[in-house]
């Protein structure tokens, strides 16, 4: 990649593969994906299902919504609401073979983008720090 | 800024001004710093004294970590410590003169930066977002 130009670099150069991206399913209770993000320290974090196929993510925000009550915080209901129930799954995805274009594109509005294969399976996240170093590379080139 | 090389721009011209910006004071307490944070939507927030000068950043995950106790979750504690007590005051800071280029390193791992005058007054903030929305502008000339 060191010597690749950046209209060569693809979307696979530089994600995270998935084997090192925090995840959470869709069947899991709000509890363990909380202490999923607060364990990780990410603001928010992939879902997949059973199969490991790409849903959608889940962030600390839309957890945190459902249990600020009016009065109090209502803390039994990370036990009884799922993932499912709040997944945000109106999350662009894209492919390895993706161009950098397209990922600096997607990444302009989301913290980062999930990677899916051509059957839908989870194959890494793109970061908007992977892009920004390689924008600071090709600014020193 | 429309025909301004990317070496020519500064931060000044790129940042959010701080009366856009939401933050807490140093003297809340992390009850009141949450709300600010979820109402928000945003990860993390400025910290100012009440005199508006910068201190540092708060966000959820350190708020998350005070209350997720061993056995439950410590509601109590939010109205118990105070903003002062867990602020992040490990944060660069960059001037509205500062050039595009310093604001491009400090992103790389940060979300965002805080922008001060000379005496430390808090002016606003540097986001990703803001430096990938002028790279792309850059590919396409
Ligand atoms: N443990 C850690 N060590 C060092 N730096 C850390 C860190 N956690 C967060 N950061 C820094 O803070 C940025 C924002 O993290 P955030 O959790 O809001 O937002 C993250 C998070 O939601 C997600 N993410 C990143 N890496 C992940 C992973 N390994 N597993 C799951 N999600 C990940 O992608 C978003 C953008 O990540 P990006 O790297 O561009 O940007 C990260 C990174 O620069
Ligand atoms: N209400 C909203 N409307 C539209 N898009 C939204 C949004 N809230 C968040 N986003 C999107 O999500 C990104 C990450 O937000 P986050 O809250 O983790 O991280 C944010 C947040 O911690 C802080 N931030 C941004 N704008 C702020 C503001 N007006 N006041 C206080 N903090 C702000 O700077 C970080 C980076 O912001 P950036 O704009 O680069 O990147 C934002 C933006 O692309």
């Amino acid at each position: 990649i060191q010597d690749k130009h950046i209209t060569d670099i693809s979307v696979g150069d530089l994600m995270i593969s998935s084997e090192k991206v925090a995840h959470v399913q869709i069947s899991n209770p709000l509890e363990h994906a909380l202490l999923v993000l607060v364990k990780s320290g990410y603001s928010a974090v992939p879902v997949l299902d059973s199969s490991y196929k790409f849903v959608g993510t889940i962030g600390k925000t839309v957890i945190l919504n459902q249990i600020l009550g009016l009065e109090r915080i209502e803390i039994e209901k990370l036990s009884d609401i799922l993932v499912q129930e709040v997944v945000d799954n109106n999350i662009p995805s894209l492919s390895r073979d993706s161009s950098f274009m397209e990922g600096l594109d997607a990444v302009i509005n989301h913290p980062f983008i999930c990677v899916v294969d051509k059957d839908g399976y989870f194959d890494g996240i793109l970061t908007r720090r992977a892009i920004l170093k390689q924008f600071k590379k090709s600014m020193y080139t």
